[in-house]
């Protein structure tokens, strides 16, 4: 009983990926973007604890940076960041109203790994 | 407007709202990922193709099937087909004020183009591009006479424009012969025309569409090919008919639009 009366020691979410829409109406530029209407970008945020756990996407080198960081606190973390990306295809109006159809790289989250 | 990107939860609390200046910073870095010198403000009246929204949805279902893909394979693409195709379409309406019907007999339609391609950036590599011309059905009596009802469609790039009392110096790009008994746009290949004008910096001075019509052809069957805006047009049925010049580039940067061959 008196452990449960303890405060919990805040449990901090290992790295993952999270939902981020990006609404093109919020920023305004729904006028000259035609579509699409906005786009799920999501972002990485979380933990990337010791021992990396195999789900969390390492590489040998954060593995080796999370080890150093157990004994040696000044070498920071491994970081939680995007590992793959997608394009989007966005149809737009430039300043000569013309219509324009194009495809931009590394718009959306596709995976977060600890890096 | 800006501050609308920014996540809800991961904004700071108690933080003092944006500069001005801070938030047409941050729109102008964003303006420049995408490649725009500044914010575009299209008037109300902008018409967007829906040959382009066909594409946009094209190509979305598309990216999506692929991710799938990408999934399952982990085959690469080589670098030379990347670069072979394009990430970026444009479409171009012609310019009216210098349109030019120049004959207009009983055999044959012949009509100038001229379409201002200024706006491709000079760092992007046009792949391809072609001009789609719209034919409208017309409802004819059945007749004994095989030719009847077919008319050849002649697409040239104009070399040398017309001088006075001379004919221009033409070269024929594509050809197709069609029958006047379906509503369809036609596509022609004008990448020869495009690719010197936009990569070797040759004047542009337009295409020549020339419709041969069937020998008896009278009345509506001229107007089966829609090259020109017709009396009887609605203010919003043209500009979804007129000439549309497409054209694929890549601008060296990202991925490629992909579904180009499978159409």
């Amino acid at each position: 009983q008196a452990r449960a009366n303890k405060p919990k020691k805040k449990h901090k979410a290992n790295c993952k990926r999270h939902s981020l829409y990006v609404d093109f109406s919020d920023v305004g530029w729904n006028d000259w973007i035609v579509a699409p209407p906005g786009y799920h970008a999501f972002y990485c945020q979380g933990e990337c604890p010791f021992p990396l756990a195999d789900h969390l996407n390492s590489t040998n080198h954060a593995i080796v940076q999370t080890l150093v960081n157990s004994v040696n606190s000044n070498i920071p973390k491994a970081c939680c960041v995007p590992t793959d990306l997608s394009p989007i295809s966005l149809l737009y109006l430039d300043e000569y109203e013309r219509v324009i159809l194009k495809n931009y790289q590394d718009m959306v989250v596709e995976g977060c790994g600890c890096r | 407007g800006c501050a609308g990107l920014l996540p809800e939860i991961g904004r700071r609390k108690n933080s003092p709202h944006l500069s001005q200046d801070a938030l047409d910073a941050f729109e102008l870095r964003l303006l420049t990922m995408f490649g725009l010198k500044q914010r575009p403000s299209p008037s109300k009246s902008a018409l967007v193709p829906q040959y382009m929204l066909d594409l946009f949805t094209t190509y979305s279902a598309n990216s999506a099937e692929q991710k799938h893909h990408k999934a399952k394979s982990t085959v690469g693409r080589s670098a030379d087909r990347s670069a072979s195709r394009a990430n970026t379409v444009r479409s171009f309406h012609h310019d009216e004020s210098t349109e030019e019907l120049t004959s207009h007999h009983s055999g044959k339609t012949t009509q100038r183009f001229l379409f201002n391609l200024s706006s491709i950036p000079g760092e992007e590599f046009v792949t391809s591009a072609e001009l789609r011309i719209y034919r409208e059905q017309v409802m004819t009596n059945s007749s004994g006479n095989s030719s009847a009802g077919y008319h050849r469609i002649n697409i040239h790039e104009i070399i040398k424009p017309a001088l006075p009392f001379k004919e221009p110096i033409t070269r024929l790009l594509d050809t197709r012969l069609v029958q006047h008994g379906l509503s369809k746009w036609e596509s022609f290949d004008v990448s020869p025309a495009v690719l010197r004008w936009t990569m070797e910096a040759h004047a542009n001075h337009g295409f020549v569409v020339e419709v041969v019509h069937p020998g008896d052809a009278e009345g509506d069957y001229k107007s089966h090919v829609r090259v020109s805006r017709s009396l009887h047009d609605s203010t919003e049925s043209w500009p979804q008919m007129r000439p549309l010049l497409v054209t694929f580039s890549h601008d060296g940067k990202g991925h490629v639009l992909h579904s180009r061959e499978k159409r």
